[in-house]
């Protein structure tokens, strides 16, 4: 990925799957 | 008593999801965008989409191992998604920045939608 600006984002990326439905 | 935290060890286990992923070692689905297919690990696609989520957790279709997407899908922009969720890069060409937000919409990550959002905003001029 040389070369790309990379823009670190600290945040939550996916969503959390429950412990139980 | 200790504990050692192997402060990388997540980004390994990813990087040795996405060499079996490109092996096709272990993956259990097909996933159709119009005319490509895309091979995948279900764990791996319910851990980071909400629809796949859904999908895979119905005890009608969690066996399946083919999936085909709404024909609206982006092919490009689902093939970014994919390398996402397997590398945790998301990569932004303008020209696909778009499809890349509405395929993540459909694949409800929302997360990766408002990251979407704030970049858009941030480089607008």
């Amino acid at each position: 990925y040389e070369g790309v600006n990379t823009i670190k984002e600290m945040g939550r990326s996916i969503h959390e799957i429950p412990r139980q439905d | 008593d200790s504990c050692i935290q192997f402060t990388r060890h997540a980004s390994d286990v990813l990087l040795n999801l996405n060499r079996l992923r490109s092996r096709d070692i272990l993956t259990d689905v097909t996933i159709l965008v119009n005319r490509q297919q895309f091979r995948a690990h279900k764990t791996v696609l319910m851990a980071c989409s909400g629809l796949f989520y859904t999908i895979f957790t119905d005890s009608h279709k969690c066996n399946l191992n083919a999936i085909s997407l709404d024909p609206k899908v982006d092919p490009e922009g689902f093939a970014i998604l994919l390398e996402f969720m397997y590398t945790s890069r998301l990569t932004l060409k303008e020209s696909l920045i778009m499809a890349i937000m509405n395929t993540a919409i459909y694949l409800q990550m929302d997360h990766v939608v408002d990251t979407c959002h704030r970049f858009i905003k941030s480089s607008d001029p």
